[in-house]
């Protein structure tokens, strides 16, 4: 794991964060829900909380899909390439590149289209980010840099779970593993 | 575009599915080895340089494989964990072309992604470890 230069986080009064949805987006219920549960995996291992507001203006983190040039100078390129990027704290900036086709549920392994990303994956990473995480050389892991289309990876690896709570320390009722809660990891076929 | 299953995708997407994305084009660079003289590798110094390995940001790039490709080539290849040749062989650039973050993996000239450890390259590729 690593961090962006000088280690920004949130700071001790600003534990319980508010994030909401670029409204020009129109995002449905479905799409919302899939950020919900990339928030949850970073405040299970967290004292961190996520919560949903409508005021764009007035939240903690805020979620847009944008397209090509969006006026912060790091234009999205299309399909492929550059899948999102995101600030570190306390911007709280999450952008997304509106040209990719998304996958919001259903197994992304088995889409037919090569161009298929698993929006939660990206989310997932993203959120690291804006929480003060910076790229990760461990393959697992959720912060490493590059994500294979057609691919779902949703789980934080031991790597991302020691880098955020060096940061921000344990969730008291974090148990140690991250995925017991969740039915996560589809490519098994085993116990969830 | 949502698809909120991925037995939603509609047929014409399918069809442009074989369009090309944006970084493929660095294929053609297999085997380019330093000294060469390619066009097109200043868009690979470009990328490069979007993603923190190459620090300067002049107008224009050479199309020159120079010492400051190698340099970005052996740090990228340190980062991800590839043999670190200083090459474009093909296992790197797998790596370059796959979909990723645009967040950049080496800030202001220094990258900790690799074992959370300081590092820079000089163009011999021997490892130097700094002090912050």
């Amino acid at each position: 794991f690593s961090f962006f230069p000088g280690t920004p986080r949130w700071p001790s009064n600003r534990q319980d964060l508010t994030y909401s949805f670029l409204p020009a987006n129109g995002l449905t219920d479905e799409v919302k829900a899939v950020f919900t549960s990339a928030f949850q995996k970073w405040s299970t291992v967290t004292p961190l909380t996520f919560t949903q507001v409508d005021s764009y203006s007035s939240a903690d983190i805020t979620i847009g899909f944008y397209t090509g040039d969006h006026g912060d100078g790091e234009p999205f390129d299309g399909v492929l390439g550059t899948l999102a990027h995101a600030f570190s704290p306390t911007s709280g900036r999450l952008h997304l590149d509106g040209d990719e086709n998304w996958v919001v549920s259903g197994d992304v392994t088995k889409a037919s289209v090569s161009t298929a990303v698993d929006l939660e994956s990206v989310a997932v990473h993203e959120i690291g980010h804006l929480l003060g995480l910076g790229h990760s050389s461990v393959e697992d892991a959720i912060m490493y840099p590059s994500i294979t289309s057609r691919t779902r990876k949703v789980e934080l690896a031991d790597d991302d779970i020691q880098g955020i709570q060096l940061l921000y320390g344990t969730n008291p009722n974090y148990n140690g593993s991250t995925t017991s809660n969740t039915q996560e990891r589809e490519s098994s076929g085993g116990d969830p | 575009r949502f698809f909120p299953n991925i037995t939603d995708i509609p047929p014409w997407i399918k069809n442009n599915a074989t369009s090309k994305a944006p970084w493929d084009a660095f294929n053609k660079f297999a085997g380019c080895r330093p000294g060469e003289k390619r066009e097109g590798l200043s868009q690979l110094k470009q990328y490069f340089n979007h993603f923190g390995y190459i620090p300067n940001s002049p107008s224009n790039f050479s199309e020159d494989f120079d010492d400051e490709l190698e340099k970005a080539l052996k740090s990228y290849q340190q980062n991800f964990k590839l043999n670190v040749t200083g090459q474009l062989d093909d296992q790197t650039l797998q790596q370059i072309v796959r979909p990723r973050c645009g967040n950049a993996d080496v800030i202001n000239g220094t990258s900790s992604m690799n074992s959370g450890r300081s590092s820079s390259f000089h163009t011999t590729g021997h490892l130097h470890t700094t002090a912050h």
